[in-house]
């Protein structure tokens, strides 16, 4: 049998850093989220010129390490919601009636052998504020299924800030891998009767390990 | 980018020689967000006495690299000299769009040489 072609160089390039040998070209134009160049700033020496292995802050960079996010990991990623991106208005409703929103993130491009550290989901909601404030609950969600169970509550004192809830252990065991899909249903209910909120945007902010990225003499380093 | 190698053999001594990949030279610049290249260098140049006892603030060099320098000026033929080679290196963030259009950082260890010597 012929031995398959050697990958040209630009291939055997993203062979050797670990990126899909096949890239589909332009992507989908979206703005990069601020915590992602936050993030890249922060870590990126080159970018920083101030060096090898310090922050523009002078602290040393660990590697196979987020600092900022103070989880091991080296690789960051922003996953938008896949649901309905256009939801339709929902009628304000009495307390305790306000809808619910299934959110889907695609998580086909983490591989097995990377290991999830930290899942952390951000909503954007608007809405008139509530002195009282809100309940958020968070339900497992199977598609064309009822209700899962609860995975968690939490209290949202104030829309004004992206509310922020840990799904690492709640979605899915902590020291799994990350499945290929992550269906949630949302709700959140104001603590006294208001009008509902709406929710303008959800993301996931995964942060993984690839070992095969993490050299073992980084480890001994760190 | 790299700095032109001197001649047909490595000539002067072993240090680190600029070279700059640029994600556009490989058509990567669409979906790479950050940085737009960057800063590899590579290491080139004899190894032989004196540059195997590298300088003040160079990397320390191993007794095993003045061994073979010190063999090699005693009988050329034994064994060749040491290697010029990267001692130390830096990383690098890479910030792009997957193919599921999220964007990813991606950090790499030991991706940039900031010195060489003679191994």
């Amino acid at each position: 049998a012929r031995a398959p072609a050697p990958p040209g160089p630009a291939a055997a390039l993203l062979q050797a850093l670990w990126l899909p040998n096949v890239h589909r070209g332009a992507p989908t134009p979206r703005p990069v989220p601020p915590v992602m160049w936050r993030l890249f700033r922060h870590r990126d020496p080159q970018e920083a010129r101030v060096g090898p292995r310090r922050t523009p802050q002078g602290t040393t960079l660990r590697p196979c390490h987020v600092e900022e996010l103070g989880v091991a990991g080296n690789i960051v990623r922003h996953i938008p919601d896949r649901g309905a991106p256009t939801r339709p208005p929902e009628p304000a409703r009495a307390a305790g009636q306000c809808p619910e929103w299934t959110v889907v993130f695609d998580l086909s491009a983490v591989e097995p052998a990377e290991r999830p550290s930290r899942a952390r989901l951000e909503l954007r909601f608007a809405a008139a504020e509530v002195p009282a404030g809100w309940e958020l609950s968070i339900t497992q969600a199977a598609e064309g299924e009822g209700a899962g169970p609860v995975l968690l509550r939490q209290a949202v004192p104030t829309l004004g800030t992206p509310v922020r809830a840990e799904l690492l252990g709640a979605a899915w065991p902590r020291n799994a891998s990350a499945p290929r899909s992550l269906r949630l249903a949302l709700a959140l209910r104001p603590r006294v009767p208001a009008a509902c909120a709406h929710l303008a945007e959800a993301s996931l902010l995964l942060v993984t390990l690839d070992p095969r990225l993490c050299h073992p003499l980084a480890r001994l380093r760190r | 980018e790299a700095e032109p190698a001197v001649g047909g053999s490595p000539g002067g001594t072993c240090r680190t020689r600029r070279l700059y990949v640029s994600f556009r030279e490989v058509g990567w610049h669409r979906w790479v967000i950050a940085p737009r290249g960057f800063l590899a260098n590579y290491c080139q140049g004899q190894c032989a006495l004196p540059a195997t006892l590298s300088g003040p603030g160079g990397t320390p060099p191993l007794n095993h690299a003045v061994l073979r320098a010190l063999m090699h000026a005693a009988a050329p033929g034994a064994g060749g000299l040491p290697c010029c080679v990267p001692a130390r290196l830096s990383p690098i963030s890479v910030l792009f769009f997957d193919n599921s259009d999220n964007v990813v950082l991606r950090h790499y260890e030991d991706m940039v040489v900031d010195e060489c010597g003679c191994r």
